[in-house]
């Protein structure tokens, strides 16, 4: 079974 | 300051080009919780400051935190934040501690 130990990556936004 | 003590530092970024020109990554429910920016752009406000570093976090914006928003939202109230005729500066408040 897979768990998710970590969160997850952000996206990149250009201001 | 206390040793232990995180610091922050408060950056105004006069609206001196178009475009504000940084990327931000991160916000609440991602690996990095805050938004930290990425990316400066040559020519675009933020570089002209000269003051914001690639690698600081972003922990409010004109006095409004961040804590606790997305990515999406906190990208939009700093857009909101460039875009507004109200002031013709950004305040940032900024750590270099993640």
């Amino acid at each position: 079974r897979e768990k998710r130990l970590t969160l997850p990556p952000s996206e990149i936004t250009l201001l | 300051p206390g040793l232990l003590e995180p610091t922050s530092t408060l950056v105004r970024v006069p609206k001196s080009a178009s475009t504000l020109g940084i990327a931000i990554e991160g916000g609440a429910n991602t690996r990095q919780p805050l938004p930290r920016i990425v990316t400066i752009q040559r020519g675009g406000s933020a570089h002209n400051c000269g003051q914001l570093k690639v690698g600081q976090i972003i922990l409010e914006v004109n006095g409004v935190s961040l804590r606790g928003r997305e990515h999406r939202d906190a990208a939009r109230l700093i857009a909101e934040a460039f875009k507004s005729k109200e002031r013709d500066y950004v305040d940032f408040l900024v750590t270099d501690f993640n």
